[in-house]
């Protein structure tokens, strides 16, 4: 089940119209500024809820995405890069998020560093296609992901701090 | 979303600035 705060922050992302991805050309273009109009809000949200939790850019065809994420834990901000690529079937295929520096650090992970997401996103994914974009699949994805694993992560001494100089 | 009168390069440009 989605947990409250993540179904409250959902609400307040902006759906998306258009069904296209990566080869349809003009359509994926105007998909693309759909998605960074959701993003854009999304950060505006959370700037406005005081938890900026994430960045994120795309090349230039808005293929591949990268950026960063945060994540407080004990007073403590840990930075972790984010990455993925958009796949050919999407919309219909979410993302797979990706964060390269927790490869093989956890096993809630697929190699390279993609993050295992639990049994209720594809489902949820799949029916609100193409209303869900990128902004969704941060929310729903890896923020639920970070809350869960960094901690235990944290705890179990396999990440640490690293002091920003 | 509401895209009209907006560019891509626009929103990308305000993504970045955030």
């Amino acid at each position: 089940m989605v947990d409250e705060a993540t179904k409250k922050s959902l609400t307040c992302i902006p759906v998306l119209k258009t069904k296209a991805g990566p080869r349809d050309k003009d359509l994926w273009v105007q998909r693309l500024k759909e998605e960074y109009q959701a993003l854009i809000q999304y950060v505006q949200n959370n700037k406005g809820a005081d938890n900026d939790w994430f960045r994120l850019e795309s090349n230039k065809e808005g293929t591949r995405w990268f950026g960063k994420c945060w994540y407080i834990h004990n007073l403590l901000k840990y930075e972790f890069d984010i990455e993925f690529d958009i796949p050919v079937t999407y919309p219909a295929t979410a993302p797979e998020i990706a964060l390269p520096e927790l490869d093989g650090k956890t096993a809630k992970m697929y190699r390279g560093g993609k993050i295992c997401l639990t049994d209720h996103f594809k489902p949820l994914w799949a029916r609100n296609v193409p209303k869900f974009g990128i902004a969704h699949a941060m929310a729903l994805g890896l923020g639920p992901w970070l809350a869960v694993e960094i901690p235990d992560m944290i705890e179990k001494g396999v990440i640490s701090y690293k002091e920003k100089t | 979303v509401d895209t009209s009168g907006v560019s891509l390069d626009d929103l990308m440009a305000q993504m970045k600035a955030m």
